[in-house]
């Protein structure tokens, strides 16, 4: 119905409001409606600003910017509709070390509401977690798991 | 409904039945070598999620998911993963006075292949049913898969939209 | 023919005349926080070196490659990439005598755009062949983009021969 | 001609078998024509081996492997037939430490005879190189480099 996806829609935008400029120091950003008018039919985009830069168009941002961009999108829709767990497969490769701590630090917060599972190369991202599992292939081409706790968790 | 426990045994890499524990209020980190089946783990949690294309699972055939031997091991017969949920009550259907929740699935090299949820065999349509409910989907936005985390801001307002509707 | 030398001024995030050296027998590297340039000096030499596509190099029309400004700087009237090689002799053309050749591109917000060798007015067709004969290519094996190094494992069969002979 | 491209797929086929268990410990790999009989039209494919492993199909590796694969196949073709410059950015992002490792030592030695450019987030890959260039964005939207030699070049 109309009224739920505006509902939904400003809840998912009032997020990715907040989340980005936690994500990328000093940057802003909005999700917004292409026709306000025609809510049942109008496409979603996104307006992103960044210091210091005057945006042409999104293609034109570095990998490290559109991954964020994208990781915003997806935690913005997640807490409005969360699943039992968030999965995220080495989403964090493309981050420079200030936003690999940003990212680390968001991810730990939401962790104490929802389930996460982060995979990894990342020394930074490792040192966030509370449970690291260790997969390797001791025995060639079998995979076998050593879990490491890091933290006590209540 | 969130994720408590995963069992693998026989699915892609994991030929011996490996136990993935999740705590409440922790965040679950997973790393390792390149190719020592980190995402395989994902695959498997997509593949009991309902998943039916073997091209998203990076197989040609779905028999691409059971373990296919090694040096020193022959190849399983079967592959078999259970994603186990705690019940946090907000299930409206059958299963809501269960504490946990468990949904499996097989495949046979044979081609025959089974759903079970609590240990019961049921239909792909029960088990799509039940992880709707509970929030999750095999292609929804919270499994980010390796290589793919830019696609979203790569994506048309109509599929950003499609994104909206999803989560309404 | 290696490169020796490369200077960008005006091109995305460069408005300043910017010059990078590369030494013989020498490993270089780029580093910077995201959003930085890194990745824009990748694009400065493939647009020098003939790139025709804007949307290969991120941009909606070619004018996109022009600086932009920022907060206290306006926007640029110009871009030029300069591409400076040293010649191993190698060469059979006119430019053989030369102990170097640059190679020049230049691109006006007005649309007017200019080609230069050794700061002579040429034709595209003329940089294109240059290049060539020196093994160098705007959309080669040799110039791998962010994100794109699992390509060459995707292609097919194909498109794998092609790049033999490329290189034959 | 039927010769030139036989000879050319040689050439880069030596490489490759000889480049890939350098880059992967214990890996082995050729490149095969598909149609031995018809070199004029016949495609080329990959065959891999890694340590242990049964390899079904290509796609089922990971996304180091397919990496890595494909670095060796660039890196044979340019020992064939150089370019000025050959640049890599961020192609080291998927690696593990010890494939990092191996990458970089790759690096170095080609670099004694060819020109690369490398741009890169990871610490072991900084290490490897002889000049590094940093860019900021000091003054945010304009790029500046300030640059750090790190070894002496003779
Ligand atoms: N059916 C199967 N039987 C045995 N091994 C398999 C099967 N399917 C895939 N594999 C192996 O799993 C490996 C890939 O595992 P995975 O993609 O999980 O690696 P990864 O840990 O994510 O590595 P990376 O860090 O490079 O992403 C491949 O080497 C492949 O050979
Ligand atoms: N014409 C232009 N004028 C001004 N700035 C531009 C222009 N074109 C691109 N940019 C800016 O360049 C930035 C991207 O630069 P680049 O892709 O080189 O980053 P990077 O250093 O490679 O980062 P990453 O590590 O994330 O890959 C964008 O933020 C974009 O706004
Ligand atoms: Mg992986
Ligand atoms: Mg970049």
């Amino acid at each position: 119905s109309k009224e739920r996806f505006v509902a939904t829609f400003e809840e998912v935008s009032r997020n990715f409001s907040e989340l980005f400029p936690r994500l990328i120091n000093g940057g802003s950003a909005e999700m917004v409606l292409l026709d306000e008018s025609d809510p049942l039919n109008t496409g979603v985009d996104i307006h992103v600003r960044l210091p210091g830069k005057r945006l042409r168009n999104m293609q034109l941002l570095s990998g490290g910017e559109k991954a964020i961009i994208s990781l915003t999108m997806i935690l913005s829709l997640f807490l409005v509709k969360p699943s039992p767990v968030c999965i995220l497969d080495e989403v964090d490769a493309p981050l420079d070390d200030e936003n690999l701590g940003n990212f680390a630090q968001i991810i730990r917060e939401m962790s104490s509401s929802f389930q996460f599972l982060i995979i990894t190369h990342n020394k930074l991202t490792m040192e966030a977690v509370d449970v690291l599992y260790g997969i390797t292939m001791r025995e060639p081409g079998v995979s076998q798991v050593v879990s490491v706790r890091l933290k006590d968790v209540a | 409904m969130r994720l408590k426990r995963l069992e693998i045994q026989g699915f892609k890499s994991f030929p011996e039945k490996t136990v993935f524990k999740f705590q409440e209020d922790g965040l679950t980190g997973v790393v390792g070598p390149n190719g020592c089946g980190k995402s395989n783990i994902v695959d498997a949690v997509r593949w009991t999620l309902g998943e039916q294309s073997a091209k998203l699972l990076r197989g040609q055939a779905m028999e691409d998911v059971i373990f296919n031997g090694s040096d020193r091991r022959k190849a399983a017969g079967m592959a078999e993963v259970t994603l186990t949920f705690e019940n946090d009550g907000s299930l409206e259907n059958q299963w809501r006075d269960y504490g946990e929740i468990s949904v499996s699935r097989r495949l046979f090299r044979t081609g025959e292949s089974d759903y079970l949820i609590n240990g019961v065999e049921c239909r792909l349509k029960d088990v799509r049913e039940l992880i709707a409910d509970a929030g999750g989907s095999s292609r929804g936005y919270s499994i980010v898969e390796q290589g793919r985390v830019s696609l979203m801001v790569n994506s048309k307002p109509e599929e950003k939209r499609a994104l909206i509707e999803e989560a309404a």
